[in-house]
């Protein structure tokens, strides 16, 4: 939705996006997380951007549903939305902090960083 | 309000190179002057109550402090090792829970030795090593816990008898054995560090405080250690753990003890354990305390009132 309202009043197929992989480059010291956190203080977390329009790409690993709600979405947009542009595949991320009572601690986080997109 | 910094000899690494300014680094856009770096307080300025709110760690509540307020978080050598090597095995797509000295956890935790040496000038046979492990949550499992020992070059020669000498760990006040390692007197003085396993001694959970206590006694002779019975029973003078290189008087921070437990998550959601510590600041009537970004109009206004969020 965010994107169709960035995007709504331009046409053309170059601002028709595919869903694909951004970047996104996450600074903990620019969250003021760097107080507890030690390591890392940046890492690339990528994020996923575009319209998911029929026809779907394969190496978009649609679901079925999703096949069918952009199925539905191009024959009559304005019944249904069409499918998402979201993260399929994330990987964790190590990350060195302080916790409450000042002990260092590592610890893996999961789901951090997106490795491909597909539609949902 | 607290700091974290790496030694300079503790990395050559890009990435926690980039972490060295951590303990130097500005407050907001205030430069902090190089005496207040140092001895690692904030600055007094306006807005700190609110920069409290913004910077505090998770679970960490409001009216809280950490017990060591001030000073500077020193991250112990093990654990910047621990960090380097898992985080490059992570980027060529190696799981760190494979690595056997990971145990299969995927949360590693250090706590710093709190106790003190007895100051009497009797030999020292018994050494207390005090942990805070009320950090550790008993929603957690528990796979594994060691003590790491940092034992000093001992002067040479000992001019100890030629008897085997064994180190024991005994939760205070417990006859269970949780390790023993066997040292050679006659052996090579070299510095370094003693690792014990203390799983045994985590394993009741839910703990506060964690006592652990080293043991020095003289082992028996091999019976075919001949030269040495042939020169008669002979009484081994009483051990000192000091002059095993025990002793924690002038001890740098690296070289302190330290208790590494090993625990594995479920839980792989961030958002959940950001709940979590906020039900916990709720709880404790600290609403507010998870800290929101700091380029945000208002943190102290960050979290929903109550009324907004039953509208939520």
């Amino acid at each position: 939705t965010a994107f169709a309202s960035r995007h709504g009043k331009r046409h053309g197929k170059k601002s028709r996006l595919r869903c694909s992989r951004k970047p996104l480059h996450v600074n903990f010291k620019e969250l003021g997380w760097d107080d507890w956190i030690i390591a890392p203080l940046e890492y690339e977390a990528y994020h996923c951007e575009g319209v998911c329009d029929f026809p779907l790409r394969s190496h978009l690993e649609p679901t079925n549903h999703a096949i069918i709600q952009t199925l539905m979405n191009s024959m009559d947009p304005g019944s249904t939305p069409p499918s998402c542009c979201v993260p399929t595949k994330l990987t964790p991320i190590s990350i060195l902090y302080i916790d409450a009572g000042n002990n260092v601690v590592y610890k893996q986080y999961e789901d951090m960083v997106v490795e491909s997109c597909g539609c949902r | 309000f607290q700091q974290a910094s790496i030694s300079s000899s503790s990395s050559s690494s890009t990435e926690l190179d980039s972490t060295k300014d951590v303990g130097n680094r500005k407050e907001g856009k205030m430069q902090r002057t190089p005496q207040e770096s140092a001895e690692g307080r904030t600055p007094p300025e306006h807005g700190l109550r609110q920069k409290d709110l913004r910077r505090r760690p998770p679970g960490q509540h409001q009216g809280q402090e950490p017990p060591g307020r001030g000073l500077r978080v020193v991250p112990h050598e093990y654990m910047l090792s621990i960090y380097k090597t898992y985080s490059i095995a992570e980027k060529l797509g190696i799981n760190a829970s494979f690595f056997q000295s990971s145990k299969s956890a995927n949360t590693i935790t250090s706590f710093v030795d709190r106790g003190l040496d007895d100051l009497s000038h009797t030999p020292l046979r018994r050494q207390k090593y005090l942990f805070d492990v009320s950090t550790l949550s008993d929603k957690e499992e528990l796979v594994g816990a060691e003590l790491r020992l940092y034992r000093q070059a001992p002067p040479t020669p000992w001019g100890l008898p030629a008897r085997p000498l064994h180190l024991q760990l005994f939760p205070c006040l417990s006859p269970l054995l949780l390790d023993a390692r066997t040292l050679d007197p006659q052996g090579p003085t070299q510095a370094g560090w003693e690792v014990f396993d203390v799983w045994q001694g985590l394993r009741p959970q839910p703990w506060k405080q964690l006592c652990l206590e080293l043991r020095a006694a003289w082992g028996e002779l091999d019976a075919g250690d001949t030269g040495a019975r042939a020169r008669g029973p002979q009484q081994p003078p009483p051990l000192d753990l000091r002059s095993l290189g025990f002793g924690r008087r002038v001890r740098p921070p690296q070289e302190r003890a330290l208790l590494v437990v090993f625990t594995r998550s479920q839980r792989k959601n961030l958002f959940t354990e950001m709940h979590e510590q906020l039900g916990s600041a709720e709880a404790a009537g600290a609403e507010g305390s998870w800290p929101a970004p700091s380029g945000s109009p208002d943190a102290g206004s960050w979290l929903p009132s109550p009324g907004r969020r039953r509208r939520r």
